[in-house]
C-alpha cells in the first residue's frame, strides 16, 4: 500500500 | 546528495507550464487542482495516490513547482510502464529540497 507515514493530506485516499 | 535531478530541464519547462496553468496560489497548487490532473493520466487511483505520497516532500497537502514536477515526472514515466518506485529515489529529489 503506501509508505509507512502516510498522510491525511493525500487527495488520493 | 550532489548530482543532476532526474527531471531535465526540457521536461521541467513543460510541467512547470501546466503548473502555472492551474492557477497556483502562493506558487502552491491544493490537492483538488492536482488531483483532476493526475486522473486525467487515467492511471490506476492508489498508483496516484502513491505518486502524491512521493512529491509532496513537505507533507503540507499542497504542491510547489518543483513538487509538481516530481509528480508529472512519476506520471509520465508510469505512462510508460515504469513502475512507481515505493520510496523516492534521492536523484528525485529536487534540488531545493536536498
Amino acid at each position: 500500500q503506501y509508505p509507512a507515514g502516510g498522510s491525511s493530506t493525500n487527495p488520493f485516499l | 546528495i550532489d548530482g543532476p535531478w532526474m527531471v531535465k530541464p526540457e521536461e521541467k519547462l513543460k510541467f512547470d507550464a501546466i503548473f502555472d496553468s492551474l492557477t497556483p496560489v502562493g506558487g502552491m497548487l491544493t490537492g483538488d487542482k492536482v488531483k483532476p490532473v493526475l486522473l486525467n493520466s487515467k492511471l490506476p487511483v492508489d498508483v496516484l495516490g502513491r505518486v502524491w505520497e512521493l512529491s509532496d516532500i513537505d507533507r503540507d497537502g499542497m504542491l510547489d513547482k518543483d513538487e509538481f514536477a516530481v509528480a508529472m515526472y512519476l506520471v509520465y514515466r508510469a505512462l510508460e510502464n515504469e513502475p512507481v518506485p515505493m520510496i523516492l529515489p534521492p536523484a528525485l529529489v529536487p534540488p531545493s529540497k536536498r
